[in-house]
């Protein structure tokens, strides 16, 4: 999965994620990629996030709107990550995730869960290339 | 319109190392100032993009060996979303979900009625099954299809390839979920 977060010079503020499912998966299953506040989820004035990982289990807790709806109340990007994936209790065995989110300052953080690692892909003016934002799990 | 003081920032994030799709997101960022145009131009480079076996076409088989996508965009201003889900035969997966968001008053469509409004949208049908999928796919079977996120079926999942049918009793063992993910 992908998961992408835009933000214009006029106050525009986007999600997209795309994403080819899960492998062997049972045919017509849809996992969280495509449904709003799971996959991903944006509001402008507050910020946006995007989530990757078992989309079975993400997408039973909206994580992309709650960590949106975290930084609603002050959170930070990463601390909302955090918060929302927290939320997922009991995690089930072997379970993967991880969260990427942006505020309406520009400030960027995520948070994962049972990745080895995880990364952010971040560019915004006057970089010539984009940078990794490692995330810890 | 929404209106936004000249310091608003700008910027592209997504998940992953997957610069390739930053780049083209920013691009398209820095040539249309859209944001919504920045993420549908990312996510469309992934797609593409042979190198991203968890996103792009040829990859990630179903139990019977197709390939779909699900793709969803979301613009945060107007609160408006398109998405689609396990869409199969159309390569732009977002640039049709987006067309659902743009074209219809709909929010998600799905299957292959996802890909016949793809077809009238002017989108063209083709496979997205490859020959690595296609290897992949076989490999699976010859490994008794394995991983496999069926359960409470006969035969046992955890050692058989269906068809499967219901098993007279239930577990409540949700199961390991490392199978892999989306």
């Amino acid at each position: 999965t992908i998961g992408m977060v835009a933000m214009d010079a006029g106050g525009g503020l986007a999600v997209g994620t795309t994403t080819n499912g899960a492998a062997h998966r049972v045919p017509g299953r849809v996992g969280d990629t495509a449904v709003v506040g799971a996959g991903g989820y944006a509001k402008a004035g507050v910020g946006a996030a995007v989530g990757t990982g078992d989309g079975d289990i993400l997408m039973r807790y909206l994580l992309a709107f709650a960590a949106v709806s975290e930084m609603s109340l002050g959170a930070s990007p990463e601390a909302a990550c955090r918060a929302a994936l927290a939320s997922v209790r009991p995690p089930p065995s072997g379970f993967h995730g991880a969260l990427a989110a942006v505020d309406a300052d520009g400030n960027v953080g995520g948070a994962c869960i049972g990745f080895d690692s995880f990364q952010i892909s971040v560019m915004r003016p006057g970089m010539p290339e984009p940078s990794l934002l490692p995330v810890p799990c | 319109m929404h209106q936004q003081p000249a310091s608003q920032p700008v910027l592209v994030i997504n998940t992953w190392p997957f610069v390739n799709a930053t780049r083209a997101a920013f691009a398209a960022l820095s040539r249309t100032g859209s944001a919504l145009d920045a993420v549908e131009a990312g996510c469309l480079q992934a797609e593409a993009d042979q190198s991203l076996e968890s996103v792009s076409y040829g990859h990630h088989p179903d139990e019977a060996g197709n390939v779909t996508f699900d793709a969803m965009l979301m613009n945060g201003v107007t609160m408006e979303v398109g998405a689609v889900a396990a869409m199969p035969d159309i390569l732009e997966a977002v640039s049709v979900a987006r067309a659902v968001m743009e074209r219809t008053g709909h929010t998600m469509l799905v299957g292959d009625r996802a890909a016949d409004f793809a077809v009238e949208m002017g989108f063209k049908r083709r496979s997205l099954n490859t020959d690595r999928s296609a290897a992949d796919w076989r490999q699976w079977r010859s490994g008794n299809c394995q991983p496999n996120f069926r359960r409470n079926v006969q035969p046992p999942a955890d050692h058989s390839c269906g068809p499967y049918r219901p098993a007279s009793s239930r577990d409540s063992n949700p199961g390991n979920r490392r199978l892999g993910h989306d």
